[in-house]
């Protein structure tokens, strides 16, 4: 409600100094309009003596002073309890529902917050102070809640590149989690759909994971991860992909030579599997005792195939 | 003459105190639904 268009009392009015005192005459439960103003007077009789519509004209005044300062006061009020409203409104929060309550508690108490005499509230200090407290402590709750579901519900996002077949249309990547797909939307921004998986690795795993091909570059798939799993990784070597954040998340200027340095990667890590198996192999070699063995096995084998 | 005038003042200010009267009665409920909003 705007209401400083529809309350807007100054009427270029030649106004007189007011009499604070005027909320002490307002009624406890609500305020009404107790002046006798409202009816419209015609002074069209002449007969009238000048010194009778002197008085009445003083009279007229007077009522036209106690209403403006009655509308003053109320507008007053009026504006201080919308503002107290706005406050309470900005302040509500869908997680904190159950807070709401004790605010509520306070807010059926409205006069003490107006101003307005109230024989409860007089009579009552230790209950108010009560109240007070109780407010107090409510507000603090409250601060204290809020940035606790802030950081709740600020799930860890990281981003991990992936190599991809571009002939492979089916969005999934092998990070060693077991993923469900629940939906695929196509998306403004890129020619090629984001599915949308949730870890089903552990039944409540609140791990959410979007999967899309990098617009710059469609040889890559960009998997988001959304949350922190709740369970241990499928192996040491396959690792939690959401919590290698740092190292996995690659900033967006990389995507342009992600698919170079991908394959530089690739490369790297095909001639360390090689170099591997190499070294193994001669290690074995050099084992008389493991050559022993084999050939050992070899002959056995080849003599039962034989008696067969 | 001055009682032609203090008459005409006595309208304006008759008129003014309708006006106002109004207005008061106005805020009043806009008050009133504001509070029990609050309630």
């Amino acid at each position: 409600m705007d209401c400083s268009s529809s309350l807007d009392i100054s009427l270029n009015l030649n106004t007189n100094a007011f009499d604070r005192s005027f909320p002490a005459k307002l009624p406890e439960e609500e305020v009404k309009v107790s002046t006798s103003a409202g009816v419209e007077r015609k002074w069209l009789v002449k007969d009238k003596s000048a010194s009778e519509l002197r008085e009445e004209l003083n009279r007229v005044y007077s009522e036209n002073k106690k209403i403006k300062e009655m509308l003053e006061t109320v507008c007053e009020k009026y504006y201080a309890l919308h503002h107290h409203l706005e406050k309470l409104q900005s302040r509500k929060s869908p997680g904190i529902d159950h807070i709401e309550q004790p605010t509520k508690k306070r807010k059926q108490d409205p006069e003490d917050f107006l101003g307005f005499p109230n024989g409860k509230t007089e009579n009552s200090s230790s209950n108010q102070d009560h109240h007070h407290q109780q407010y107090e402590q409510k507000n603090q709750l409250l601060s204290c809640k809020r940035p606790v579901t802030d950081s709740f519900n600020k799930a860890k996002v990281s981003t991990v590149y992936f190599p991809a077949d571009s002939s492979d249309t089916s969005l999934t990547v092998k990070d060693g989690y077991q993923w469900r797909k629940y939906g695929q939307k196509v998306t403004r921004d890129n020619p090629s759909p984001r599915a949308y998986f949730r870890c089903s690795f552990a039944p409540s795993c609140p791990v959410k994971k979007k999967v899309q091909r990098s617009a710059e570059d469609p040889s890559i798939l960009v998997a988001t991860y959304e949350g922190t799993h709740n369970h241990l990784g499928p192996n040491a070597s396959e690792g939690d992909a959401t919590s290698q954040g740092g190292s996995s998340t690659v900033t967006l200027d990389m995507v342009h030579h992600g698919g170079q340095r991908l394959a530089t990667e690739k490369n790297e890590r095909g001639m360390m599997q090689e170099f591997l198996v190499q070294q193994m192999a001669s290690s074995l070699t050099n084992d008389s005792n493991f050559t022993a063995a084999l050939a050992a096995a070899i002959t056995g084998r080849l003599m039962e195939q034989s008696r067969t | 003459s001055t009682t032609s005038a203090l008459v005409d003042e006595l309208n304006r200010v008759s008129a003014e105190n309708k006006k106002l009267s109004e207005m008061l009665t106005l805020t009043c409920e806009n008050y009133n639904v504001l509070r029990k909003q609050l309630m």
